[in-house]
């Protein structure tokens, strides 16, 4: 039996926001520690990997590792059955071909019950070693989102160059070039609106804008947001979920020709 | 704007 409740349904929303834009189908890894996904876009140029605590849920029970097989254009329209303050809870049972979602209002007055079938997915899971960064930048996440925003207006690509001065974002095409400048803050008032750099040697990467963009469907799960760089290796773009979890997204750089 | 590298440029699978 695997069941898990959450308060809020639109916690469950931002998370299939954050996937949705470069996954249609995903596995939900299920266990008695939690809930994991890792899965690739289509064209295996970025990579999602969310991780959800058990510790995170309302209720969470899982009996034996189950792993379910979801269409997210499917999940999207059960989700959209749900009000954002309604409670969810997702229920399977063991070796099930279906999963049930139950939405309950406030004051129970309605329960709603949704049943998806499962699909057996291709499993292609990449191992991922642990990484020290020659840079992580912490900034808040409407900002970066603002800014992947403001410079795919002007090209495909962005370059991210990090130095102990601050990180610099450029991206240039046929109308012209941009360049947004982020300095280091020491704003202790306002933690969340600083910016923080650990930088062990600078880097510059290119990013196709495109994945970027799908990334920052994430900020409405967290006002901060952390980017990963090392020269040889894909960036990471974190968001940590309040009290639940994280969000990572891998993204290859492009190189030049 | 350079080329795309991949995931499989940098991770195996396992």
């Amino acid at each position: 039996m695997f069941e898990a409740r959450l308060v809020s349904s639109g916690t469950l929303k931002k998370v299939l926001d954050a996937i949705k834009d470069l996954l249609n189908e995903a596995s939900f890894d299920c266990s008695d520690t939690g809930i994991q996904l890792q899965a690739m876009d289509s064209s295996h140029v970025s990579l999602v990997s969310l991780s959800l605590r058990a510790d995170g849920f309302d209720k969470y029970r899982c009996d034996r590792n189950l792993t379910m097989g979801m269409n997210l254009a499917s999940m999207t329209k059960i989700l959209k059955c749900a009000n954002n303050d309604d409670t969810v809870t997702v229920k399977a049972q063991d070796d099930a071909d279906c999963v049930t979602f139950v939405f309950e209002s406030k004051k129970q007055e309605k329960i709603s019950d949704y049943e998806m079938k499962l699909m057996n997915l291709d499993q292609e899971h990449l191992g991922i070693p642990e990484t020290d960064f020659s840079c992580v930048i912490h900034m808040p996440s409407g900002e970066f989102s603002r800014i992947c925003r403001d410079l795919s207006q002007f090209g495909e690509s962005v370059i991210i160059s990090c130095t102990k001065e601050g990180v610099r974002f450029s991206s240039s095409g046929d109308i012209g070039s941009a360049n947004i400048k982020l300095a280091q803050t020491n704003n202790i008032d306002k933690e969340e609106e600083t910016v923080s750099i650990d930088l062990q040697e600078p880097v510059t990467l290119t990013f196709a804008c495109q994945y970027l963009n799908s990334f920052t469907k994430a900020t409405p799960l967290s006002n901060r947001v952390s980017l990963s760089m090392s020269a040889n290796v894909p960036l990471v773009v974190e968001y940590e979920i309040p009290d639940l979890g994280h969000i990572r997204y891998y993204l290859a750089p492009k190189i030049e020709e | 704007n350079g080329s795309q590298l991949g995931m499989s440029d940098y991770y195996v699978l396992i």
